[in-house]
């Protein structure tokens, strides 16, 4: 109530005055959205993002279709993209990183994730390339080899390969290692771009919280 | 229901919008660019108790109940001005991981309020 000293109508408490009434909701607002997010304070971000790698994976993104909420015993239904870090590459082969921190005590269940890359082929480039995508899973200290796709690729662009079960699984753990190998086509850089603009990204639709809630009757 | 405006001291919906530049979250949300925290205020007092704004038989059948109890003074409790329309809050965000995810958080904006 605007009237400083009066009693608030509600509760019967001392009335707040208007400013502190403020920054308590604006607090209480703060709070209500970290734990909608199961988190416990706003994230400080690692590696900023660059406007032109969110244009470009914000094109891909598709909700679930409006109005769909997450029905009681389903959890939270979302969606992430997670852009790779590049770690030992060449121009014969592009090692990628994902990370997904793990968003809740519930753990989180990948149920469909896709790999995005820009291939850029040479001006010359008369036949297909062949590209193959490991997926690799950490074994003691090593990588072994989990699966892998060959995908074909007859000019420059964005691809997209649905990942199985085996990514997805990694990708719940909350750790995806994949190799790109391109094959046939030797040219004297790679063909798979990995600079900010055509930084390569996973799209994944998880399940926060889901696996280990009772089915309320 | 009813939008709270001037000295109104009957239940209503207060607006209040969270810009989310003003708190220093825009570099994290990256859409929308505020919430809209609305809340629920004000008094219910017992002729008015089950009025939702939306669904007048459920007040009938109140006043009808206290009218038969003549329960005039004594309903323990009274009624209490709470949501009684809700919708989500879609967000679009980095995490820690600087990952982007998009969720929408149920029964997070108040759309309507109303006397229980």
């Amino acid at each position: 109530t605007p009237r400083a000293g009066s009693q608030c109508p509600a509760c019967g408490g001392p009335a707040l005055d208007v400013e502190s009434q403020r920054e308590l909701l604006l607090d209480l607002a703060k709070r209500s959205i970290l734990d909608k997010l199961h988190l416990s304070q706003r994230p400080a971000l690692s590696r900023p993002v660059s406007r032109a790698a969110l244009s470009t994976a914000l094109q891909h993104l598709h909700g679930p279709p409006q109005g769909t909420l997450p029905e009681d015993n389903r959890g939270q239904e979302c969606e992430i993209i997670s852009f790779a870090k590049t770690g030992l590459s060449n121009i014969n082969q592009t090692h990628l990183d994902f990370h997904f921190s793990d968003r809740t005590a519930g753990g989180m269940e990948v149920q469909q994730a896709s790999l995005m890359f820009f291939v850029q082929l040479p001006l010359n480039a008369t036949k297909t390339l062949k590209v193959r995508v490991l997926v690799l899973s950490p074994h003691d200290t090593n990588l072994t080899l989990a699966t892998q796709h060959l995908l074909e690729v007859d000019a420059s662009g964005w691809y997209q390969l649905p990942l199985g079960p085996e990514a997805q699984a990694a990708c719940s753990r909350g750790h995806l290692t994949l190799k790109l190998v391109p094959e046939g086509q030797v040219t004297q850089s790679s063909v798979i771009l990995a600079e900010a603009v055509h930084r390569p990204f996973i799209m994944a639709q998880v399940r926060v919280g889901g696996k280990h809630r009772v089915r309320r009757r | 229901g009813i939008d709270c405006q001037g000295r109104s001291r009957m239940c209503c919906r207060q607006e209040f919008f969270v810009d989310f530049r003003e708190i220093g979250w825009h570099d994290w949300i990256i859409q929308p660019e505020g919430y809209a925290m609305n809340f629920c205020t004000g008094q219910c007092p017992l002729h008015v108790a089950g009025m939702p704004g939306i669904a007048a038989s459920f007040h009938t059948a109140v006043l009808n109940l206290l009218k038969a109890n003549t329960a005039a003074g004594s309903a323990a409790g009274g009624s209490c001005c709470v949501p009684t329309a809700r919708r989500p809050l879609s967000l679009l965000y980095y995490d820690k991981d600087s990952n982007i995810i998009k969720t929408d958080i149920p029964d997070m904006v108040v759309e309507a309020c109303g006397c229980s």
